[in-house]
């Protein structure tokens, strides 16, 4: 059989496995594949676990790493085969900014890194948020710009911390991909606070737009368009798998 | 200087068979004393067995190959057939003359690849390299 686990052509001996044999054969396969262990997963309404934006994406990166096996050489940086862990991150808190005519728009999305395991380095993150062709503003240019928000003030408005910026047309459509990697320092120091990513959207001219009107689909969207967070981490010394 | 072995007799006939002349692949040729020669076996777990299906979503199975069997140069028949495998190759480094090269040691591992959910329903991709034999010095 091939890594990727397909079903081998040829016919061997199958049997059923028994209790015992079930329980010694989880936690030796869990060691093989350095898993910690088989997680509690959250009782999810059967719709919510339709395929989503992330799943889909990851599964096309699982096929595209099975074929990159062994492949330890090519250019440093991100490549595929390089990252020992990927994570998408889908569980996030969704809040939209226009109050005052003069204040900026913004849509910001909270994402929950508490799962992220010690000891791994970040070598990038990406940010994927769908954007239809806007049905309010036509033939326009539009930046986009992705901010951390490092710390909250209830009297005045948050500190950020600039990302990425990406200029595209405002009828423009596909899955738009901010490099958020810069923001990785700070997360690590402080697994258990939310990181929270601002979204400004501005004309050439500098009128702030709000991003649903600019055609950036948020938390409503159709599941398998929602936004997500990509991470790619090299391992350290992972403790989790015991030398084989 | 190598210093000479203090070899234990082996149990079969001194007369070594010639490393080419090692068993095939699927051959049910068992050495003269009855001990079965170093054959390839495939192991596949299904995840839907293991009752995994609801927090992995690739692969749909665990997927390796093993070898089981002795060497037709047994230095030490109690051990398993790759830790075998290993310390006959390193004697056969020492004595290529005397000690044919070792049949199943691994000669290729290759990387396991795992998509899974986890328990904030993130989907995590993990990657381990050289964790599953692919092949072996006879198979």
């Amino acid at each position: 059989g091939s890594s990727s686990g397909s079903r081998p052509q040829h016919s061997c001996p199958q049997r059923r496995l028994g209790a015992r044999e079930r329980r010694d054969m989880q936690r030796e396969i869990l060691a093989v594949l350095g898993l910690p262990g088989r997680p509690r997963l959250r009782a999810l309404p059967a719709a919510a676990r339709l395929p989503a934006s992330a799943p889909l994406f990851m599964l096309d990166l699982y096929h595209a790493m099975a074929g990159d096996d062994d492949e330890d050489a090519g250019s440093p940086g991100r490549r595929l085969g390089r990252a020992d862990l990927v994570m998408s991150f889908v569980n996030m808190v969704e809040r939209d900014h226009a109050l005052g005519h003069h204040e900026p728009h913004w849509k910001e999305f909270r994402f929950d890194l508490t799962q992220i395991p010690a000891g791994e380095a970040v070598t990038a993150a990406e940010f994927r948020i769908y954007k239809v062709p806007s049905t309010q503003i036509f033939n326009t240019t539009l930046h986009i710009s992705v901010f951390e928000v490092v710390q909250e003030h209830s009297n005045r408005e948050s500190d950020l911390f600039f990302l990425d910026l990406q200029t595209l047309r405002a009828g423009d459509e596909g899955w738009l991909v901010l490099d958020v990697t810069a923001a990785s320092d700070r997360w690590l120091l402080s697994r258990n606070k939310d990181l929270g990513l601002r979204i400004h959207v501005e004309t050439l001219d500098g009128h702030s737009v709000a991003p649903g009107l600019a055609g950036l689909l948020g938390r409503q969207a159709p599941r398998s368009r929602q936004p997500f967070m990509v991470t790619f981490f090299r391992a350290s010394a992972s403790t989790i798998r015991a030398p084989r | 200087a190598v210093r000479p072995l203090k070899r234990r007799q082996p149990k079969q006939t001194n007369e070594l068979p010639h490393p080419n002349k090692l068993p095939g692949i699927f051959d049910d040729i068992h050495s003269s004393h009855g001990r079965q020669v170093c054959r390839r076996h495939e192991l596949y777990v299904s995840f839907r067995d293991l009752g995994w299906l609801d927090w992995v979503i690739a692969p749909q199975g665990y997927s390796a190959y093993y070898c089981e069997g002795e060497c037709t140069f047994p230095l030490d028949s109690c051990m398993n057939a790759t830790n075998h495998a290993i310390l006959q190759s390193l004697v056969h480094l020492m004595k290529p003359d005397a000690v044919p090269k070792a049949c199943c040691a691994p000669t290729k591992l290759s990387a396991t690849s795992v998509l899974y959910y986890d328990s904030s329903n993130n989907v995590i991709l993990r990657k381990h390299r050289n964790m599953v034999v692919k092949a072996c010095g006879c198979h």
